[in-house]
């Protein structure tokens, strides 16, 4: 089973089309391996990106060295993926 | 039986389908399973049928779950199931609606898809097909119909999660889908649910020209999202895919409008802004109930508007 530890999901608040003219670039590397929750499409709506652990330094710094406004949504995707399963452990276990 | 599930909890396809016998069980002149086919790894894909009778009646059709991480997509058809089934008789306007027309009702539209988010990867969205020549799997399935197939908004890259696949209807879970409604040939209205970012879409995604009906379907999904407004005060967009979201081509709803089906719409569900695809199951009623209106705003303004 794949495990999600460490990966953040950042909410970035484009401004700019320049702004989102960058991170289209960012969702263009396949190295980085992002996964776009919401993609960089309008500075109407969020960006939201699950960026892997290893990636998380880079994505931040190339933010913040380019003024993109961002916070984080998703602390650690494994902290809340694992209490979902708990609680659908312990429904099923319940109607049994 | 059905009446003693946990609509406010995740669950498996198994379980899923269990629960679909027990509310054909418990509502047997209401509610029918059928099977359309099944998955590229041969799981069977059931549409609910609602319907009082009657020969090939104009019908509804709704669908959840084709992407399959979304998962309040699945539960959310789930709860409708049930709500639609004990809601007829004591709901008049449902009652009226369904002394109508038929509404069918697909809860897991990539059942290969749900599996693997359950048992492999909770990230997963495509389907699960194999292709030559690559060791990336799945294709994106609402980027597989036949409409405006491998335009813009669409990846060619197999490990892309926007994939669109060889070829419009590769998937045998769109095939099944389309051959099904192909066939059946009286649908007035589509309905595809997915999760999140609280957007109600008409087409088109892979254009951004309007379509012929855009004032009318801004008008009926306008009305639409402020009946959902009124229970929580969840905020919703009104637009075409490619004027609110993004341009995006081989979707559901723009090769069911294209068939002719006026009334096609795609919902993004509730987004609380702090979980994204992995909303709590606490929200699953919350989400789903708000929807309902929605959802039964515009199948009335279906069955008041025939053509």
């Amino acid at each position: 089973r794949q495990l999600f530890v460490g990966d953040q999901v950042l909410r970035v608040a484009v401004e700019t089309e320049e702004q989102l003219r960058l991170l289209a670039s960012l969702e263009e590397d396949e190295i980085l391996q992002l996964d776009f929750w919401l993609h960089p499409v309008s500075s109407d709506l969020p960006v939201d990106i699950r960026v892997p652990f290893a990636s998380l330094q880079t994505v931040k710094v190339f933010l913040e060295s380019n003024d993109i406004p961002y916070t984080v949504m998703i602390k650690d995707v494994q902290d809340l993926l694992d209490e979902e399963e708990a609680e659908m452990e312990a429904d099923s276990v319940r109607e049994r | 039986g059905s009446k003693s599930f946990n609509f406010a909890a995740y669950h498996t396809l198994e379980t899923i389908y269990q629960w679909m016998d027990s509310l054909v069980a418990d509502h047997p002149s209401l509610v029918t399973k059928l099977q359309i086919g099944s998955s590229y790894e041969n799981r069977p894909m059931y549409v609910l049928k609602f319907s009082t009778g009657g020969d090939n009646r104009p019908a509804i059709w709704i669908d959840a779950g084709i992407h399959a991480r979304e998962w309040v997509s699945q539960a959310t058809g789930v709860w409708t199931a049930n709500k639609i089934a004990t809601d007829y008789g004591r709901d008049t306007s449902l009652t009226s609606l369904l002394n109508k027309m038929d509404v069918f009702l697909m809860i897991v539209t990539n059942p290969d898809g749900y599996v693997f988010t359950h048992t492999s990867n909770r990230m997963w969205r495509k389907t699960r097909s194999r292709l030559p020549g690559t060791t990336c799997r799945g294709v994106d399935p609402n980027r597989n119909w036949d409409a405006g197939f491998g335009g813009p908004g669409a990846s060619r890259n197999p490990c892309s999660d926007s994939y669109h696949g060889p070829s419009p209807h590769s998937e045998v879970e769109v095939d099944n889908v389309v051959n099904f409604v192909q066939s059946h040939g009286n649908f007035k209205s589509f309905i595809s649910i997915h999760a999140y970012s609280q957007l109600l879409m008409y087409p088109y995604g892979y254009s951004c020209n309007d379509v012929p009906d855009a004032p009318e379907l801004d008008s009926v999904g306008r009305s639409a999202v402020k009946a959902l407004s009124t229970l929580f005060g969840t905020s919703y967009k009104v637009g075409s895919i490619c004027k609110i979201i993004y341009q995006a081509s081989g979707g559901s709803i723009d090769w069911s409008y294209n068939l002719g089906i006026k009334y096609s719409f795609a919902f993004e569900l509730r987004d609380t802004g702090r979980y994204g695809f992995l909303l709590p199951a606490n929200q699953i009623v919350p989400t789903a109930s708000e929807t309902w209106l929605a959802l039964k705003n515009i199948m009335e303004y279906v069955r008041d508007h025939p053509y």
